[in-house]
């Protein structure tokens, strides 16, 4: 789904939560972002965070961005935001 | 259901082996399209609190209320989590409903609607409003594994394939296992295309469709009171009365239009001429003749499956099509009546339909997929009263009659359910294990890939059986790890999916994990080649069991197969022992798999393993 502004939605797949205790998996999704398209952009762009069972985020993401992302230490993957079906 | 339980040997009642207390501490989590709480396959009457295990929420938004049936409810787009178009009911209550008596579609497949662990408890995720969001199927894996359900059941899925970690039911899939919890997915309705399943992960239990023992067939009376037996799902009673018949070029709207009205395109047909007949069509196309007004459709339809349209259709094959014709051409004033849908005995059952997605595995051709089968046809099961069965007919009803692969995969999750419910330390791998190497056999029944283990992977599930495999294939989150790494993942890339210290140091082949069929895919098929499977077996059976290797070649496979050591001696409980299988031959038919079965037997186990060779 593009937004008019060639960003487009995408999984982050960061694969198993990590075991510190004190990591706050949303607000290490906040910071890639933010270390990505920079604070004033950030409104709007993260979708959902994956925190309970495993780690990664869905956002909002030029391509530009989504190559940055993809190439972040701790990511396994960033692929679109695609639509399955009932079957 | 009111059937296909019983048709796979899992009665009603007493005349099944349950383990009430822990049933009723076994949580299927439902990822689909919501769900209608207030149906009866869903009332609490008789539970008592959820588990304790349970920390999930009801969170299915305003006036969605959960019970002790109904433990959890959780929805992921603006509204709630009811469902509204029958499907997430439907599969929940195939798998887990209670059994409610006295259930029918329009008086349809009457019987006592059930679930295959009527006393287990429910938590749905709606992950489809319409479309079905990678995103949000995601957020319900986060939130069902984190909840503590046991077993997952999705009947989504994609027609194209992704590499794992771009897949999210795979990925969902992988941390639901990690804590257990074992996924079960639709295997597709894109079949009988080749290589077009598209769940393919080997920590999923991938599952096909096949027909059961009862079919609906639908009578046409003809004028001259011939009749012809065709399939549709037809509550419409005409009570025999008899109408006009007209075929589609009969009705052109013009002279040009003659032939597209043969096979009643929409805009080829003149509705004036339609209007209170009964439409005869070279094609399906139900639809067009409840548009132009027609009383009826009798349509060219060789199809194995039927779906309910919203006025009296039957489907002939087309022997019977040409017969019908030549009764329209000469009789005066042909005529016909379409009677209400009966079931029949199905003797040839179970058979793979030809929606039913097929392999090979395209992510990992030594993988088999899919893994298993279950009925898929015309599954009587509880429906949302948001959902419309006809078209724009404002009926409401408390049971539908759906097919596909979303069908046949709740069942296998409440048979995974019911084999937990007797063993509820065993492992993902254990369960499927028993799943699959107790399924009843299944032969090809046509000469090509098709309908091969393609079609049908292991067989057909059976319950009962499953609940007692005397040996499983364990597969440890360790194995999985060393599969990716034998998968080319590298070691970085495996550590932050497992969270746990990798070097790919160890790699396990695909075709050497330790799954419960044998696959390979070979580079060319004119060369001589020399296969080897390892395998270890769990004994689960019972201590002093003695386990004889027998291998049963495929009608005409030209394989040479060798198990090493033929015999496994099992002493204890939970021992295991490893094995060869050794797969040898020349000169593969390149449009065929070439097949056996291993089968280990002490006398009163029979563990059956498919063995697939394939090349191109």
């Amino acid at each position: 789904t593009h937004d008019g502004q060639d960003k487009q939605e995408y999984i982050v797949y960061m694969g198993s939560l990590p075991s510190q205790a004190d990591y706050a998996p949303m607000s290490h999704h906040m910071s890639i972002l933010q270390e990505i398209v920079g604070e004033s952009l950030m409104e709007g762009r993260l979708l959902r965070s994956y925190k309970r069972s495993f780690n990664g985020f869905a956002a909002r993401l030029t391509d530009s961005e989504r190559e940055q992302v993809a190439g972040m230490e701790g990511v396994v993957s960033v692929f679109p935001n695609k639509k399955l079906k009932l079957q | 259901t009111t059937a296909s339980w019983d048709f796979m040997g899992l009665k009603e009642g007493k005349g099944t082996k349950r383990n009430p207390s822990v049933e009723s501490e076994t949580i299927i989590g439902v990822l689909d399209g919501g769900i209608w709480p207030e149906s009866e396959s869903f009332s609490d009457k008789g539970f008592g609190p959820p588990p304790k295990k349970w920390k999930g929420a009801c969170a299915g938004g305003e006036n969605f209320t959960c019970n002790n049936k109904l433990i959890g409810a959780r929805h992921y787009s603006p509204g709630d989590a009811r469902d509204s178009s029958g499907h997430g009911t439907h599969t929940a209550s195939i798998a887990a409903g209670n059994a409610v008596p006295n259930a029918s579609f329009f008086g349809l497949g009457y019987g006592t609607m059930r679930g295959a662990v009527p006393a287990s408890r429910i938590a749905a995720y709606r992950v489809c409003a319409g479309e079905c969001r990678d995103d949000i199927l995601l957020s319900a894996f986060d939130d069902a594994i984190a909840d503590g359900v046991d077993i997952i059941t999705i009947s989504v899925g994609s027609i194209d394939v992704y590499p794992l970690e771009e897949d999210p039911i795979a990925i969902g899939a992988f941390h639901a296992m990690s804590k257990g919890i074992l996924t079960v997915n639709a295997a597709g309705n894109t079949g009988p295309n080749i290589a077009s399943v598209t769940s393919l992960a080997p920590w999923m239990l991938t599952v096909a469709a096949s027909t059961t023992n009862r079919v609906f067939v639908t009578k046409v009376v003809l004028g001259d009171g011939k009749t012809l037996v065709g399939r549709s799902v037809n509550v419409f009673d005409l009570k025999g009365k008899k109408f006009p018949l007209v075929y589609g070029k009969s009705a052109a709207s013009s002279a040009s239009n003659a032939t597209c009205a043969e096979d009643c395109m929409p805009d080829c047909l003149d509705a004036s001429l339609v209007k209170g007949k009964i439409l005869v069509c070279n094609i399906s196309f139900p639809y067009v003749a409840y548009t132009k007004g027609a009383v009826g459709a009798i349509v060219k339809d060789g199809s194995d499956w039927a779906q309910m349209e919203g006025l009296p259709v039957s489907g002939l094959e087309e022997d019977d099509f040409e017969s019908f014709l030549s009764y329209i051409n000469s009789a005066k004033s042909p005529e016909a009546s379409v009677l209400k849908s009966e079931t029949i005995y199905n003797q040839t059952a179970p058979k793979v339909l030809s929606f039913s997605s097929r392999g090979p595995n395209i992510i990992v051709p030594d993988i088999l997929k899919p893994d298993i089968t279950a009925p898929g046809l015309e599954i009587v099961a509880a429906n949302s009263l948001k959902a419309l069965p006809f078209y724009d007919d404002t009926t409401h009803v408390k049971y539908s009659v759906e097919s596909g692969t979303s069908m046949s995969c709740p069942h296998v999750a409440g048979v995974a359910a019911y084999v937990k419910t007797f063993h509820p330390e065993w492992s993902p791998s254990m369960i499927k294990s028993a799943i699959m190497t107790t399924a009843w056999s299944m032969n090809a029944t046509q000469t090509d890939y098709a309908s091969t283990e393609f079609a049908y992977g292991s067989g057909h599930v059976d319950p009962i059986a499953a609940s007692n495999p005397g040996l499983v294939y364990d597969i440890t989150k360790a194995d999985y790890m060393a599969f990716l790494c034998g998968m080319n993942y590298n070691a970085t890339t495996v550590k932050l999916i497992s969270g746990e210290a990798v070097t790919c140091t160890e790699k396990i082949l695909p075709r050497d994990l330790n799954y419960p069929s044998m696959s390979a895919k070979l580079s060319g098929s004119n060369v001589s080649f020399t296969v080897t499977f390892k395998r270890t077996v769990t004994n689960v059976g019972g201590s002093n069991s003695t386990y004889k290797s027998k291998v049963v070649l495929t009608h005409g496979a030209k394989l040479n197969v060798m198990v090493s050591p033929r015999v496994l001696y099992m002493k204890s409980m939970n021992e295991k022992q490893s094995f060869t299988v050794t797969v040898s031959g020349r000169g593969l038919d390149p449009k065929m798999p070439s097949s056996a079965s291993l089968i280990w037997s002490d006398g009163t186990h029979n563990v059956r393993s498919p063995i697939v060779i394939y090349a191109g």
